[in-house]
């Protein structure tokens, strides 16, 4: 026995679940149900890990990605290293409706995001000019760079290669806060 | 980073994704969110998923889009998704990782990989029985 309609997130993010869930309870499409669940979630910056100021990268700066799947024609739009728009599941939405691609990335995907009327602002927040600030002075960890000089596992960059070298299996960063 | 996937009384279905990443990544870096039955998936005809983890890690063996090919032959949610996971773990048996699964009748599961942060994996499910958003859980 199941019930339809049905919407499933990962994670326990109750806000999306409930935007996306209102979408298709007043008859409204499953692709808007994701768009709109997506984008709560972007607005709200659930636990981090979605939407603006959050998971800095190494020089501080936050990037979105996103993307968007219709299930009946195969349509996709998505964006990756979106800069400085705050609505990438929007942008996703307009890259799967306004061109002919699947897929827009970089500082490229953020003129085209521009040109759709998306308004481009900072990404950065104190909290995320906080988790960096506390990461640099913390030598840069952790740290997912391997093979180069100096140390990446006590020092930060710049970095050069070096000769790859056999190494210890290492802990990826990666958890309950970090993740994709 | 959030994953979802809606189908409604039709039959229709579609799969998103929204993330900001890893924190402190190269610059650059791209996780597997964005990337097509990756991060998710969607086929109306079989089913759609959506994952969740360590993005760099789980992009080389596209889960999601494994799941729904487990499930248009024949596999219930719940047995795809672990599936879609055991597929990683033979290769990286300790990475972090989620998987949720939805075919085209409305039935749903999820799995996850066993790691130090991850014992236990919450997402959301709402339809029409319950009429609002319901917390469920997975153990790894």
């Amino acid at each position: 026995h199941a019930s339809l309609p049905v919407v499933v997130n990962t994670w326990p993010f109750k806000s999306a679940a409930a935007a996306a869930w209102g979408v298709l309870r007043s008859g409204g499409s499953v692709l808007d149900a994701v768009e709109k669940g997506c984008a709560q979630c972007e607005i709200e910056q659930c636990d981090g890990s979605v939407g603006f100021g959050g998971s800095p990268d190494e020089s501080g700066e936050t990037t979105l990605d996103a993307m968007i799947m219709n299930g009946n024609t195969m349509q996709v739009g998505a964006v990756a290293d979106l800069r400085r728009i705050k609505n990438a599941i929007g942008v996703a939405r307009a890259v799967m409706e306004h061109t002919d691609h699947t897929l827009l990335v970089g500082e490229a995907a953020s003129v085209f995001a521009e040109n759709m009327g998306f308004v481009a602002e900072d990404l950065t927040t104190n909290r995320s000019l906080n988790i960096f600030s506390q990461w640099l002075k913390g030598n840069c960890q952790p740290n997912y760079r391997k093979n180069v000089t100096p140390d990446p596992s006590k020092s930060c960059g710049p970095y050069r290669p070096e000769a790859i070298q056999a190494q210890n299996k290492r802990e990826r960063p990666v958890n309950i806060h970090s993740h994709d | 980073t959030i994953g979802m996937i809606a189908l409604d009384k039709k039959g229709n279905m579609a799969a998103g994704t929204s993330t900001n990443g890893l924190t402190h990544k190269i610059p650059g870096r791209v996780g597997d969110s964005p990337i097509i039955g990756a991060g998710a998936y969607a086929d109306s005809s079989a089913g759609a998923a959506a994952a969740t983890g360590d993005g760099d890690l789980m992009m080389r063996f596209l889960p999601s889009y494994l799941a729904v090919e487990l499930m248009r032959a024949g596999a219930d949610p719940s047995a795809a998704c672990k599936s879609a996971i055991s597929r990683i773990k033979r290769f990286y048996p300790d990475f972090f990782g989620a998987i949720v699964c939805a075919n085209t009748t409305g039935h749903y599961g999820a799995a996850c990989n066993k790691a130090p942060s991850l014992t236990q994996f919450h997402y959301m499910v709402s339809n029409s029985e319950s009429d609002t958003p319901v917390m469920k859980s997975a153990d790894c």
